[in-house]
């Protein structure tokens, strides 16, 4: 997946890591000290899209044969996660309880054209 | 934006651009947003006065949670759950109050909050008391301590309360013991109650004259090293509350 620069065009993935004490949130959250909350933008070209590899499923392949047997279709793709990890969350959710949880599927690892 | 040509602020959802700070604001918001209801909190906890640190150590080392940096930053051990749905590892440390009636032992009472539409099922639960091991000569047998833990019923009266368990430990040394209460908080989990109180009694035995109760070696009571505050752990699993269900059908 492509790492987004500063002048966006084709689908990438955007890092933005926000500090937990930057919005004062540490204290009530014991660990992590910030959150990956990256995300996809940019464009899907018809050349990309369904692009096997990139978002393989069973809509890109349909997609492909329309496009390789020059079936224009309305169908647009969008730039989405095709990868994503959980978030292991210590916190403290109330006076005297500390809770910890792994958040699934909270942090976007890689982007792709659906 | 394709037809346009050019490049609006954001492609799928159509904002149109923003300058730098406020579109920076605006995520953070909404990650805040997204923690919160992936935590299943209304709104961010109000902590006003937190744990000891050393309390608060001791919990994590006890989760597994990772270790504490030298910088005091802790270091999450990332332990994935294979399952899909969220289980929650909880560490409730106990609230203290003495009791009034002599000799008896302070009564521990745990709060848990309970998100409305969601039922929680105990994996298991135990609670960890720390006992000094005893300061008897070692001439004598080896000292025990026999541990007895209620449920205690609403009121200050020792009357209407239940026996849960009853352990024997050998006090060598000083050390954390648990006390297995799993089905004791499923069944306080399903009746829905906030406060779940226990009453422990440590008396030790073996040392002085016949079944002579001579010291508390459970760390108990505002006299203790809050290092050793009791806690419980417990790991749960949210369901969907079948009432829930139903009105959701």
């Amino acid at each position: 997946s492509l790492q987004c620069g500063d002048d966006v065009t084709v689908c990438c993935k955007k890092d933005f890591y926000v500090k937990f004490k930057d919005i004062q949130w540490q204290d009530w959250i014991i660990a992590p000290e910030g959150y990956h909350m990256n995300y996809c933008m940019g464009q899907c070209p018809q050349a990309l899209a369904g692009s096997p590899g990139i978002a393989s499923s069973f809509h890109a392949t349909v997609f492909s044969q329309l496009k390789a047997n020059g079936i224009n279709t309305a169908v647009s793709s969008c730039c989405v996660p095709i990868q994503r990890r959980p978030l292991s969350m210590v916190y403290f959710n109330s006076q005297h309880s500390i809770v910890k949880t792994d958040v699934p599927d909270m942090i976007v690892e890689s982007c792709g054209c659906t | 934006a394709t037809t346009t040509g050019t490049t609006s602020g954001c492609a799928s959802c159509g904002i149109p651009p923003m300058e730098k700070d406020s579109e920076q604001r605006l995520l953070v918001e909404i990650a805040k947003q997204q923690i919160l209801n992936k935590l299943h909190l209304k709104e961010r906890p109000n902590i006003t006065s937190t744990v000891p640190s050393a309390a608060l150590i001791t919990a994590l080392r006890k989760l597994h949670a990772g270790r504490v940096r030298p910088d005091g930053t802790i270091e999450l051990e990332m332990k994935i759950n294979d399952t899909k749905d969220q289980g929650y590892e909880i560490v409730s440390f106990a609230e203290m109050d003495e009791m009034d009636t002599t000799g008896a032992q302070p009564r521990l009472t745990f709060q848990f909050l309970q998100e409305q539409g969601h039922s929680i099922q105990v994996l298991q639960s135990a609670l960890w008391l720390y006992v000094r091991s005893s300061d008897a000569p070692n001439s004598g047998p080896r000292p025990t301590v026999t541990a007895h833990i209620y449920l205690s019923g609403p009121g200050e009266s020792c009357s209407n309360r239940t026996l849960l368990l009853e352990k024997i430990l050998d006090v060598q040394k000083s050390n954390w013991y648990t006390f297995p209460i799993t089905r004791t908080l499923q069944a306080f989990m399903d009746g829905g109650q906030r406060l779940l109180q226990l009453e422990v009694t440590c008396a030790e035995t073996g040392v002085a004259g016949e079944n002579g109760v001579s010291q508390n070696l459970c760390e108990l009571g505002k006299t203790m090293d809050m290092a050793h505050q009791p806690f419980m752990v417990v790991q749960v699993r949210l369901r969907e509350d079948p009432k829930h269900i139903l009105q959701k059908r």
